[in-house]
């Protein structure tokens, strides 16, 4: 188990530096586990330094720069141990319109390999999704889904918004 | 192995049977402020076994089960069903569609189905054993909820490593 | 002391049933001081029932719906002891289109009352402002108020969003 | 009695000095994730009296002080200053403008100041008393803050009535 451990924790830290430089276009960050106990028992702690930014404690950062580390971490261990399907309930809520098209356009990447299921208000997220459920209550309080979009049936995908909006 | 539907009928808001086809790719869930799009997720992690109804924002068992509106009756009974494509054999069971269910009365009798056929929690966890489905916690982010793997103690967070390996 | 509790109590609740009416477009809301104990003891109960749902526990609600119970309740104490200034940070950001509208015009109908600082990344609350700052990182980690526009300076207020965007 | 304007100097990532006019009515605060808008609010909630340092994001005092990036060194000290219009006499002080001012050093030293003359933070409390800025728990809603209010048991909740009496 601690070889095991340790090897998957080698893979998710690379992928978890790359993917934050992706989200973040550029900065540094990193998993550190704490080597003084054995790995099965160490704590894992979270570096993230946004680019230009001194490196400081997590707390500090944004809410906005917490929920795309966050992010980072969860695109992270899924390349190690990919998840039939995901559920992401209005994670891209604290996000500014540059860091939502940077989100959404990594989640098409790895779209082809899990499916995704996104709760969203966001225009930008909602434009990039293959298909697209509506629930609504026209009988208060029942809901009921309704219109639904495919992809395909759709050929052209709404312009995606321009990210300076 | 993937996600084919998710059925709902008296879970929560969703009164009448309720159908929602899951393809490849991106799924995206909109609508009004309270029209059920968080229930959804609520319904998927009950179906997977989620015991704890603080986690499904309620207080007693029966709360998930259609409650009535001004203009409809209380429910007697909630079911959510999962079904999976299996063709790929990802999960160790004869079947090339594996459906799971859960069901509960207001009596507070509560069953687990794999294919219709009743049986346990532990062989629905056992089924899933491995998939990354079982452990939901980087697969499935609630809503206001992305803070949490951030804020976790770093004990926490190796589980997540654990999970992945 | 207890006459004064009693009477913000019976002031505080009437404003906050009818602000909540307001926002939701109807529905029932109410302040319940349990009375067993002393006035000077007993804790405040919240209940909230959005337009044709069943009248059901607080944590049941949506996240939008608990957001505009919250600033139902922030308003109404707002009635009663307007502090000289509000800061509001990113409260819109669980809402949907047609309840940042309601919310923004009731806050209008405040702001000769108090000074609001409103942080928001929605394209709606923005407009509604009579001066908008922006905050940047020209120099990396350094922030800097740039943009000034003045309601007065800026004759006609960009057009607010139609709540069907 | 209102506010006029917001000054900080050397607060977390306002390295230079930097000026906030407010004006009566809604000031919007708007910039990319990161930028600095929470600190705003950080600033407002420490010069008013906030001692624990975990509701400004941080572990040690120092922490407010501008810590340096890239290409800055890290600076000595912090201060914010709040300067109110008090025409009306709303504050029970003399004077028409009232300016309240809180400074720290990295040396753990730090000060009150009322029209830049040293006091203590109760001459600051007992100014404020009866504004409603004493006590900002429902005129401070800071960012994923909105769901505490409902969150809070009861007799939390009473408190707010008994600030407003
Ligand atoms: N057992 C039940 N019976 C009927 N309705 C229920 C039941 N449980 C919850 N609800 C209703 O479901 C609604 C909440 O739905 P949900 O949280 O899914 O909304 P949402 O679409 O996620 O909204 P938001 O965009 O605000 O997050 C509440 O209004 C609540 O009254
Ligand atoms: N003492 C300090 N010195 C320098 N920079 C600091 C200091 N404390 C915090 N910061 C920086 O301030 C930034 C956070 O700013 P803030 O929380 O105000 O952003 P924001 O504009 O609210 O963003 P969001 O839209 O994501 O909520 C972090 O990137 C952090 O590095
Ligand atoms: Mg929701
Ligand atoms: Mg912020």
């Amino acid at each position: 188990a601690r070889e095991k451990l340790q090897v998957t924790y080698d893979i998710v830290r690379k992928h978890f530096q790359d993917i934050f430089q992706h989200l973040f276009g550029g900065g540094k960050a990193d998993l550190i586990l704490d080597i003084e106990k054995d790995i099965l028992e160490s704590g894992l702690d979270i570096i993230a330094q946004p680019p230009g930014k001194k490196l400081s404690h997590i707390s500090l950062l944004s809410g906005g720069e917490r929920a795309l580390t966050t992010i980072a971490l969860i695109f992270a261990l899924f390349k190690v141990q990919p998840s039939p399907f995901y559920i992401l309930d209005e994670i891209d809520a604290p996000l500014d319109e540059a860091n939502i098209g940077r989100f959404v356009n990594l989640l098409k990447t790895l779209a082809s390999e899990a499916q995704f299921l996104i709760i969203t208000h966001n225009k930008l997220s909602i434009s990039e999704a293959d298909i697209l459920y509506g629930i609504t209550m026209e009988e208060s309080g029942v809901s009921k889904v309704v219109s639904v979009r495919l992809a395909a049936a759709a050929p052209k995908k709404p312009e995606p918004l321009p990210a300076d909006k | 192995m993937y996600l084919k539907k998710l059925e709902l009928n008296g879970f929560k808001s969703f009164a009448d049977k309720t159908t929602l086809e899951i393809l490849p790719g991106v799924t995206s869930i909109v609508g009004p402020n309270g029209c059920g799009k968080t229930n959804i997720v609520d319904a998927i992690s009950w179906v997977l076994g989620e015991q704890r109804i603080r986690m499904l924002r309620g207080y007693k068992m029966e709360d998930i089960i259609f409650n009535g509106t001004s203009g409809r009756q209380p429910i007697g009974m909630a079911e959510v069903t999962l079904t999976f494509d299996n063709s790929d054999g990802g999960l160790p069971i004869e079947y090339s569609e594996v459906s799971i269910t859960r069901r509960i009365y207001r009596s507070g009798e509560s069953g687990y189905y794999i294919n219709k056929k009743a049986c346990r929690l532990k062989d629905i966890n056992e089924l899933l054993l491995g998939t990354g489905l079982g452990n939901r916690s980087y697969s499935l982010v609630g809503q206001g909820r992305i803070d949490q793997i951030l804020q976790a103690r770093p004990e926490e967070r190796r589980k997540l490593l654990e999970e992945a390996a």
